[in-house]
């Protein structure tokens, strides 16, 4: 293993890891370096699973997946101190979370520009992974799987792509997809089914998306042309993304950043592509904006 | 998706994360920035090049590779019936029916399979599964790495 990079003592940790773990820098492409955090198997790391774990976004931190969801640790609210995750999916494999791409939480560019893509983000996973296995040789042997939340949803399956594709030789099974974008016109178009069967909208704003949206009994909610229908899929969207609901999570508080953080506007801005707040969108609202503060 | 995640409080792993001591224990170089949980840089100049993955797909599902697409059935941003209907267009034939699989003796959520790839819900789960659902997150991923039965 890299010893340069391994991780022996961390402020706020009470408790004695029965794992090993390295935190250091994996070379992305000329002047791109990703930040990574690889922590091994509880059980037998030898013979455990390998597993790349890539929260989406695009452009957050895979450290949030560490930290606040399959990690070995989790951030006590003081800020401060660490406690175990007895859930952590390190109990049964070796996992490394990746900061990706550069730009992204403590990963860097030494030319400072961070305008990607999807294609450029896989190339520079892809090299990632090689440096990664160029510091930890032994691990090339273990099955290697390539887990992707949200928009890693694109992420996993564009690097997987190049993995089973590609030169470098790894033991590589599959990939997964947590809450994933898989399709932009199911995700937008599905959304507003669930809205409805969720009770979200009243039986108005259903009939008159049914009337202006469909035809012969198909339904366009995600690039239809007509102006009607594009107000109020508008309207379906304001209620899911701007009214106050959690839109991670229907039945949770709305906690933390206020909605109306400029990078929550930009939040959303991957969803509903096709549809641009309408000039007159408080006509069909017939409100103001949401005093839900 | 995007550089403030809606409705999520990530100060405590932010006052941590930016700690000098926590820094240097990370090997973090002294001239970056302080960390944040998403990128305005990077969200805001990001280039979508892919409306579907299906193409994607297929070509490694031919070549034998396993997979697994999993929702948590509460989430709004990337909600479960979009991409069951992903996974659905796929075309490739149901191999078993669609069905609940238990956790801790509970119905955890929902499955079905097509060959090599899994469709699977978690149920009440929002966006960040392992977070809101971390001993059936926990039992799936086991079952998906270890090919075993859900």
């Amino acid at each position: 293993q890299y010893v340069p990079d391994e991780t022996t003592h961390l402020p706020g940790m009470m408790f004695k890891p029965n794992y090993r773990q390295w935190s250091g820098y994996l070379r992305a492409g000329p002047g791109r370096f990703l930040h990574y955090w690889f922590v091994t198997s509880q059980s037998d790391p030898l013979k455990d699973p390998l597993v790349l774990w890539l929260n989406g976004g695009p452009g957050c931190s895979s450290l949030d997946g560490f930290l606040s969801e399959n990690g070995p640790f989790h951030v006590n609210d003081n800020g401060a101190t660490l406690y175990e995750n007895k859930f952590s999916w390190n109990k049964i494999a070796n996992v490394l979370y990746l900061e990706s791409p550069a730009g992204v939480g403590y990963s860097y560019s030494d030319d400072l520009n961070y305008k990607t893509n999807d294609n450029q983000v896989a190339a520079d996973n892809y090299a990632a992974l090689q440096s990664f296995f160029n510091k930890f040789p032994n691990f090339t042997q273990n099955e290697f799987f390539i887990f992707g939340e949200s928009y890693g949803g694109i992420y996993a399956p564009t690097l997987s792509l190049l993995v089973a594709t590609g030169p470098a030789k790894f033991n590589f099974k599959g990939f997964a997809v947590g809450n994933g974008i898989s399709s932009f016109a199911l995700n937008d178009q599905t959304l507003i089914y669930f809205g409805y069967y969720h009770g979200l909208f009243g039986e108005d704003l259903w009939h008159d998306l049914n009337k202006n949206c469909c035809e012969k009994g198909t339904c366009n909610f995600y690039n239809s042309t007509s102006e009607d229908c594009k107000e109020l899929v508008y309207e379906a969207f304001d209620t899911v993304y701007e009214s106050g609901l959690n839109a991670y999570a229907l039945y949770l508080d709305c906690e933390g950043h206020s909605r109306f953080h400029r990078g929550y506007e930009r939040t959303m801005t991957h969803l509903f592509k096709n549809y641009r707040k309408p000039q007159q969108s408080h006509k069909f609202l017939n409100r103001g904006p949401s005093s839900v503060s | 998706l995007g550089e403030v995640p809606p409705c999520i409080n990530s100060t405590a792993q932010m006052n941590w994360l930016n700690r000098g001591d926590v820094r240097k224990a990370l090997h973090i170089p002294d001239m970056l920035p302080p960390w944040d949980i998403c990128s305005d840089d990077v969200g805001g100049n990001y280039t979508t090049q892919y409306q579907t993955m299906k193409d994607v797909y297929l070509k490694l599902l031919s070549m034998g590779l396993r997979a697994l697409v999993y929702n948590g059935d509460t989430d709004m941003a990337c909600n479960f019936l979009g991409d069951q209907w992903f996974v659905e267009d796929l075309g490739i034939k149901a191999t078993t029916k669609y069905q609940s699989w238990i956790h801790d003796d509970q119905i955890a959520g929902f499955y079905q399979q097509y060959g090599n790839i899994t469709f699977l819900t978690v149920k009440g789960a929002g966006h960040m599964v392992p977070q809101w659902a971390p001993g059936p997150a926990f039992h799936m991923f086991q079952s998906f790495i270890t090919n075993g039965p859900y």
